[in-house]
């Protein structure tokens, strides 16, 4: 499957279903799962045939079965390795937030060309950016992410391209130009403010 | 138009005639613009249709008429008074965020429950979260950030609601469910990097 809204669905099902588990839940029916989600039930039936996953008319979805499903076609069951090029405002919010490691994903070390920023030892080091490329071959890193100022990002994603980066995640708002196999997915907060402002005024406008 | 990718190009195609200007442009034909955003000539001049601009075939579009158009439909030309709920690692991180300002996005006040956290004055005044009503209706905010933890994500949501709050970016990565005619954005970064994880490990595979 190519498609990246059907994988982000996945995640939320996923999301989802472990909520109704902590809610006692154990069965689950394709309605229910499409309205915790906002979808339509028609959707949760389509992206799941994709994925060789049927229920029982009857009885719905057995919540487990499912659960641990969706974590092996998600890739949750190995922990996924990350660094991070940035370790200023954005960057250690990230490196702080705990939940990414229930997610099975961990900030491994984070790279940055300021010299006060570095740290060999706080939860998670801070390495000087010519060791990105050693860190990332020695430790078979396949996932970055980038947070540095929007001037400094083409240069940092061809280095992580260079290292053997295979993703990445870039906060830096605007558009990198990407050599090779890399996939690289863009998380532009100034564009999401930009683009809720036009749809609010042009509501108070109607 | 109602279309969030359409109002997302408009953003990106403002931000790169931004850069063409600083490297001495002052027009451009539509495949420049393309390639700088990553999408095709056709899709450029069927945006730009939409919204009644119209280039010369021999010379292109004006780049200093086409920023004050794209200015104007983007609602750019008024300064966006934000409000954000939690100022936590997230919160604080967009808070001391420059660009906003010169993106005429100003965050004039954040909320939290946490006393520790509170600050009538520095850069940006910190209230507790029962002020947030008063302060939305005194100062006519339309527009609200939700960084608390997820749990407390709906609560927060309904508040921002009843104070009159028309669009909403949320970070707590869970789906809310949304009273009357507000806008709710969601930016999910755990689901962001289970998207990348995912491709990248489909990628290894094939
Ligand atoms: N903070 C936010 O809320 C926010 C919002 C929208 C977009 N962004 C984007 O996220 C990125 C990071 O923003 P921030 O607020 O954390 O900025 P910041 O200035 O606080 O942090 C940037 C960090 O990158 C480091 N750096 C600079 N050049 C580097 C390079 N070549 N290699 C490695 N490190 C380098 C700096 O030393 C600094 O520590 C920027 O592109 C910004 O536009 C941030
Ligand atoms: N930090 C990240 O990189 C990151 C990544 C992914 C998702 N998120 C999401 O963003 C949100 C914020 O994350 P964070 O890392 O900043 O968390 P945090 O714990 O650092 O900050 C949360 C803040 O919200 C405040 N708060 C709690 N309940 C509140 C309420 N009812 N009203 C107002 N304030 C309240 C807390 O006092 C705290 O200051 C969470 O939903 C989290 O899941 C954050």
């Amino acid at each position: 499957v190519t498609n990246k809204n059907c994988i982000l669905r996945l995640s939320r099902y996923k999301n989802a279903l472990y909520r109704f588990k902590t809610l006692g839940f154990h069965k689950i029916f394709s309605d229910y799962l499409a309205d915790a989600v906002g979808v339509t039930s028609a959707q949760v039936r389509k992206d799941f045939s994709l994925f060789g996953i049927s229920g029982n008319k009857r009885g719905g979805y057995q919540i487990d079965a499912l659960i641990i499903k969706l974590n092996d076609i998600l890739g949750k069951n190995e922990l996924q390795k990350v660094i991070i090029a940035g370790a200023g405002n954005l960057g250690s919010a990230l490196m702080k937030y705990k939940n990414f490691e229930k997610e099975g994903i961990k900030i491994v070390a984070a790279f940055d060309i300021d010299p006060s920023k570095r740290n060999p030892k706080f939860p998670i080091p801070v390495f000087a950016l010519e060791e990105l490329e050693e860190f990332v071959k020695t430790n078979e890193i396949k996932i970055g992410i980038i947070s540095v100022p929007d001037i400094a990002a083409q240069h940092t994603l061809d280095i992580m391209i260079r290292a053997g980066i295979k993703g990445v995640l870039n906060f830096a708002p605007m558009q990198l130009k990407n050599a090779g196999d890399c996939v690289v997915n863009n998380v532009n907060l100034e564009l999401e403010l930009e683009n809720l402002i036009y749809f609010v005024n042009a509501m108070q406008k109607s």
